[in-house]
């Protein structure tokens, strides 16, 4: 078995750079706990927006989703 | 639907707009046409009017650009971000910008600009992104023919600005299946490597063991040159094919790629000209057999001698008995068959001939 997508040091910063586009994950150094909490919450979010399984990983369902092409405007108003 | 907050909208119906620039992928006239269309769509629906400005400061500026394009949000390079506009409002609102890196067409390859268009101007008059995949405003793009809002997104637009008082004829998209409404029914069901695929309308549910979720997505959007109908499909895990049915042709996949030589017509099989449709097909893999449904019979096809068994077609009521005398769609597991009829599935033993349970279809979703 290979490793799993959220190991994949790309697939975490094309992750990064979608979450902040689309899902306003913010930017900037933080605790590691804080940045792992802020980044699961907003994956979480995009998960229940395209109801996918709402896990806050990064599994390959939720990073098919994240390669699609798509309009740049993000998907929460705020 | 969602709409942006504080629900921005135009003050007046009678919006202006201009095409600042031009992509070099289409003729001008295209894209004049993609854009105008795009523009009806809309108006089809609500009271809005739009005009054409050639010069000057228009409420929806239309403009190509690639990369960073003057508005501190940039695009990306070929794929990836396609289009982006703003909501209503003073300045950069309502300004919608296309991707130039992108290859613009108006046909199914590559990116419609009619489609991303009519998407990107529904941004323009204040609809954000809905979680509905069948509707127009899902943020991922889909090529899809005729009239491209769905439901959704009618009353999505028709909140905002009312609905359009010449009552004018449109041909909406249905919304997306909800996977647990009691009263769901299928189009077809196979297995795919291991997974179960469940057609239903322009959609298709991708069930994999080790998700606890199914996956709903739109048939276009895996594969472009299939209908947006299936009538049945069936898995020979043999041959590693997965062979869909629409009407009287017949498509192959291998894994998820559409096998060449196809669509075929389902009279290759050997059925009769008279079968316009199959209802439902479904393989056995003990005895090699493929049972194909049409109407209140079914057929028996030998997948090793590629020809129709003699002796068919039979009467579904009979051979069956206990389940009614149509299908929509059959799948086999484990010595069982599972018929799909409307809103209820038949679970039958294929060696003991009798139906053992009656379900929802849609407990195959742990409704």
């Amino acid at each position: 078995a290979g490793p799993l997508p959220h190991d994949n040091p790309d697939n975490v910063r094309l992750a990064e750079r979608y979450l902040h586009r689309f899902y306003g994950l913010p930017a900037g150094l933080r605790g590691r706990k804080a940045s792992l909490d802020a980044f699961q919450d907003k994956i979480k979010e995009m998960q229940e927006f395209f109801k996918l399984e709402v896990t806050g990983n990064l599994d390959e369902n939720t990073l098919d989703v994240m390669q699609q092409p798509r309009c740049g405007v993000p998907d929460v108003g705020e | 639907y969602n709409h942006f907050p504080r629900k921005l909208k135009w003050q007046n119906t009678n919006i202006t707009f201009r095409i600042v620039n031009y992509t070099p992928d289409l003729k001008k006239s295209d894209v004049d046409r993609a854009i105008r269309n795009a523009l009806n769509v809309w108006a089809d629906v609500t009271p809005l009017t739009f005009k054409k400005l050639n010069e000057g400061i228009a409420d929806i500026m239309i403009s190509f650009g690639s990369k960073e394009h003057g508005d501190y949000n940039p695009f990306d390079g070929p794929n990836g971000l396609l289009a982006h506009a703003y909501p209503p409002g003073p300045g950069i609102g309502g300004d919608t910008h296309f991707d130039e890196d992108e290859h613009w067409t108006k046909d199914s390859s590559t990116y419609n600009l009619f489609i991303v268009a009519a998407h990107e101007l529904g941004h323009a008059l204040g609809m954000s992104h809905s979680s509905d995949p069948g509707a127009l405003m899902y943020p991922v793009y889909s090529y899809g023919e005729g009239f491209p809002l769905a439901e959704d997104d009618i009353e999505g637009i028709q909140e905002l600005y009312g609905p359009n008082p010449n009552h004018r004829k449109v041909k909406p998209k249905p919304d997306a299946p909800q996977k647990c409404d009691p009263m769901l029914s299928f189009d077809a069901v196979t297995e795919l490597r291991g997974e179960t695929i469940i057609f239903k309308d322009r959609f298709y549910w991708r069930i994999h063991p080790q998700f606890v979720e199914p996956e709903q997505t739109l048939i276009k959007n895996t594969w472009p040159s299939l209908p947006n109908k299936v009538d049945a499909a069936y898995e020979n895990p043999e041959k590693d094919q997965v062979f869909i049915f629409s009407g009287i042709r017949m498509w192959a996949l291998n894994g998820y790629t559409l096998v060449d030589g196809y669509p075929k017509y389902i009279h290759k099989l050997g059925l009769p000209k008279s079968v316009r449709k199959i209802d439902a097909a479904v393989h056995i893999r003990e005895t090699g057999k493929t049972l194909l449904f049409t109407d209140e019979e079914y057929w028996s096809y030998d997948e090793a001698s590629g020809s129709m068994d003699t002796g068919y077609p039979r009467s579904i009521e009979t051979d069956f008995p206990g389940m009614g005398d149509e299908v929509d769609a059959a799948a086999f597991h484990y010595g069982y068959l599972y018929f799909f009829h409307e809103h209820v599935q038949y679970e039958y033993s294929y060696n003991s001939r009798k139906v053992i349970r009656v379900l929802r279809a849609n407990s195959i979703f742990n409704c």
